[in-house]
């Protein structure tokens, strides 16, 4: 595994912010996974899954995406191999409400599901994935994002329980960290707040002990080429 | 520490500098909380539509100083300060820009395969 790693410097990571978290977790997975399969970084639309997505957990009655209300990154997936794929975001653009119908147009996809994953709560596993098929969909306890503003997040204490979606898109072997004058190894961190938070919309959190519950809900997933198409 | 911004949003000063007793024995923290609440809204253009919403968010910004400080304890690798969240209770913040479902793996999830991590 490469000591450092950031999918950024690969042009595999688009700009962007959303509203609606695990729908910014999903197409950012699945545009790293189809910028590996076509060459091609489109960004894809999350609007389409918040008006077209109610896929629910086979497992949870009754916990299925709905726009605003919530969802799961898994779901979404799941929603997205049925559906055939996703549109790109010119084509389907963000309105930041639920309250549309669905107008997905099967004739314009952009990007296609091939398969998903979950990756195991092992760092090397979880970097390993993140190298070799792209940024990850990952969940994660957001109590200390509301005041973050740049630095190696390495809180002495965060609940476990996974309330955002985000993408992770690299790590680094040692960030800085001016108080305690420690090198820290760390994840970095696509949220969907925009470029006004944090490190230019990005987070750095360390790595090592699930902190914040980042290392808990990761998922992979691969996307068709639809070059040959 | 919150940090101090300049109205065009660059930092100014990272740590908040102990304001020196006026003359008029204003309360030097009212100050700094003041101080720093008229630049968050400049920097984040915040516009409230009545002195009553004003005031109330004034207070939770000045709630979320106190928290922002906690976070700075707990985190200390980490800057923690004002942000465009700074006018918003936790719970508002987690409505409004959290939205995850409650979260449990799905059992049908297929695993993904263990890739080789050495050399």
């Amino acid at each position: 595994l490469p000591e450092d790693f950031d999918w950024r410097e690969k042009g595999a990571v688009t700009p962007g912010t959303c509203g609606s978290c695990w729908s910014f977790s999903t197409t950012g997975a699945l545009e790293g996974a189809n910028f590996l399969a076509t060459r091609k970084l489109e960004s894809l639309s999350e609007q389409q899954l918040v008006d077209c997505d109610h896929e629910c957990d086979p497992e949870e009655a009754g916990s299925c995406d709905s726009g605003c209300n919530g969802g799961l990154m898994n779901s979404a997936f799941e929603y997205t191999l049925k559906a055939g794929g996703l549109m790109r975001e010119e084509d389907y653009p963000y309105t930041g409400n639920d309250r549309g119908t669905c107008k997905f147009d099967k004739s314009k996809i952009a990007a296609k599901v091939a398969n998903f994953s979950v990756v195991s709560l092992d760092e090397d596993q979880i970097a390993a994935n993140l190298v070799k098929n792209g940024p990850l969909a990952v969940a994660i306890n957001a109590v200390f994002m509301q005041t973050y503003m740049k630095g190696v997040s390495c809180p002495y204490i965060c609940s476990k329980r996974l309330d955002h979606g985000v993408l992770l898109v690299g790590y680094g072997s040692a960030g800085y960290a001016p108080v305690r004058m420690k090198e820290k190894p760390y994840w970095i961190i696509k949220n969907s707040w925009g470029e006004s938070w944090g490190e230019n919309g990005f987070y750095k959190i360390c790595r090592g002990r699930n902190i914040c519950g980042v290392d808990s809900m990761v998922s992979t997933v691969a996307a068709v080429n639809t070059n040959s198409q | 520490s919150a940090e101090a911004f300049s109205a065009e949003g660059s930092e100014v000063d990272p740590l908040i500098r102990q304001v020196t007793d006026r003359q008029d024995g204003a309360e030097p923290h009212l100050l700094t909380e003041e101080h720093h609440f008229s630049l968050f809204k400049k920097r984040f253009k915040k516009i409230y539509r009545s002195q009553e919403e004003h005031d109330h968010r004034f207070r939770i910004f000045k709630a979320n100083l106190k928290r922002a400080e906690r976070h700075q304890k707990l985190d200390p690798s980490a800057t923690h300060g004002v942000t465009q969240f700074s006018d918003l209770t936790p719970s508002e913040f987690r409505r409004t820009y959290l939205g995850l479902r409650r979260l449990r793996l799905p059992k049908d999830a297929n695993e993904a395969p263990i890739l080789p991590t050495d050399n």
